[in-house]
Parts: structure tokens; sequence; C-alpha cells
């Protein structure tokens, strides 16, 4: 009797957990939907920036590369590898489908 | 020299989870481990 | 006891998806309340100074920062229609997109940490739809799961 009982209150309980789980799903759809539309409203669109101080303020690096890219830009890091000259190299590629990629070099001296 | 991956991370603009690009900083500074 | 064996492994598969979701959401709320914060700052900024900053200090969204030391030589390859970019370092880099740097900048309020004054709670639910604003009142509170 115990054991069906647990059966009976499991089967409850994921009923509940599948409509907290739906709820989760329409929420994240509208909250994705309403910031797609926010990069895409001209009036917000023009504000959506930041200046170079924000950026040095934010690292402490002294070398920061900005690199401006449309959504869905590709960017691939290989494992770094022994160069020739037995030094580490490190290596970024980035690959854009759809406008040309603007790269800022902002040294903080 | 381009290196020859022998397996390369990736991310996409406005499309990943920062959560990639915190992957990617941990294999750099792990060295490629 | 076999099939309540298998409804409590459904029920924890359940929780941990939720929990995912749940973290997933509060990363979208954190991006829409640190983009309109950005939006309203510099709309006010470029009010007060009567003019937009200069076009070469600006960095449009989205972007990347990758951040390295001064003694970092880097090799720059570029094609011509400027699609394709190949950097090489000689030295170890970070890289961080555009909603880290805004919650750097405290443009989600601190509310990623879980620090948040009431006052910016306010103006941070002011920010979202009505039936997410418990959630940026669970995550001034640092309820915010980490999964993410």
């Amino acid at each position: 009797q115990e054991v069906l009982e647990e059966v009976e209150l499991l089967k409850a309980n994921i009923a509940d957990l599948e409509i907290q789980e739906r709820e989760l799903n329409m929420q994240k759809a509208c909250l994705q939907q309403s910031i797609k539309h926010l990069n895409e409203d001209p009036s917000s669109c023009r504000y959506s920036y930041v200046t170079h101080e924000d950026i040095c303020d934010a690292f402490g690096g002294d070398t920061l590369l900005a690199v401006m890219a449309p959504s869905g830009t590709q960017l691939e890091v290989p494992v770094p590898e022994m160069g020739h000259n037995g030094q580490k190299k490190y290596q970024v590629n980035l690959r854009s489908h759809s406008a040309p990629i603007q790269v800022m070099l902002i040294n903080r001296e | 020299s381009s290196l020859t991956p022998s397996t390369a991370y990736t991310y996409k603009f406005t499309g990943s989870p920062s959560k990639e690009l915190s992957d990617i900083n941990q294999m750099i500074r792990q060295g490629g481990v | 006891a076999q099939e309540c064996q298998d409804l409590e492994a459904e029920r924890q598969r359940r929780l941990e998806r939720i929990k995912h979701k749940r973290s997933q959401l509060q990363e979208l709320i954190l991006q829409q309340i640190a983009f309109k914060n950005l939006v309203q700052r510099n709309r006010q900024a470029e009010q007060q100074n009567k003019r937009p900053p200069p076009a070469n200090t600006v960095i449009h969204l989205p972007f990347i920062i990758v951040n390295t030391s001064k003694r970092t030589v880097i090799d720059c390859s570029i094609s011509n229609d400027k699609f394709e970019y190949l950097f090489n370092f000689d030295n170890m880099f970070e890289i961080h997109d555009d909603v880290e740097v805004l919650k750097r900048m405290g443009m989600a309020f601190g509310l990623e940490l879980g620090r948040c004054s009431v006052e910016q709670l306010k103006i941070a639910k002011t920010l979202v739809p009505q039936a997410l604003q418990p959630y940026v009142t669970e995550m001034a509170q640092g309820a915010i799961n980490q999964l993410i």
C-alpha cells in the first residue's frame, strides 16, 4: 500500500514539474524574442555601444582587441601547439558570412 | 603559418553562451592541456 | 517498487532540466537588463553632451574583447573582403563577450553576483516583462544558479 501511495505521489510531482518546464520554455522563448527585437530596433540599436574607456575600465590587460562582427560570425581557437622555435603559438580565427569584421586595437598606454 | 589544430574550440557571435568563451579561456590558461 | 524507482529517476531528470533552464532564463534576463540599461545610459549621455562620442572610440554590439599583455606579439592576417581574420599570438590571451563586458561595467546592477541595492532592483524590474520580475527579485537575493 505504501509503495502504491509513493507511486501516486511521484506521478503528481512529475505532472507539476512538466507544467513548470513548459512555463520556463515559454518564458525563455518570449525573452529571446524580446532581445532579438531590441537588437533589431533602430531606436535602441543606435545606442548599443560601449566606448574604449568602458573597455579599459573593465579589463586589466594592457593590449585589448575589440572585435566587432555580425551575429553568426564564427570564432575558432585551436588548441595551442608548439611552434617551430619551441615557443607555444596561440591562434584565433574569425570568419563572417554576412558582413566585414572590424577590429579596434586598444593600447592602454 | 597556420597551426594544424588537433582540435579547435568554437564560439558563435550572439549565438553561443558566454560559457563557451570561459571554456576557451580555461583551455588557453592550461596551455592547451 | 520497480515503477517507483523509474518514476523517481524521471523526477530527478526533470528537476535537473528545470534547474538548467532556470539558469538559462536568468542569463537572458541579465542580458536584457544590461542591454536596456546601456541604451538608456548612452541616450542620456548623448543628450547631455548634445553629440555622440567620436566614431573611433565607439565599439558597437555584438563584439568580443581579446585581452592580452602588452608584451604579446600579435601577427594578424586579413582577407581582402575583411570577412576573415587570422590572429597569431606568442603569449596567452583571454576572450570575453559583450554580455560579460556589460556585467563588468555594472549594466546588470550586480544581479549576477546577487548584489543589488533596493533602488537598483526597482529599476531592474522595470526593464523586464512583469511575469519575469520574480526572477529578478530572486537574483537580487543571490539565488542565481551558477550552472552556466
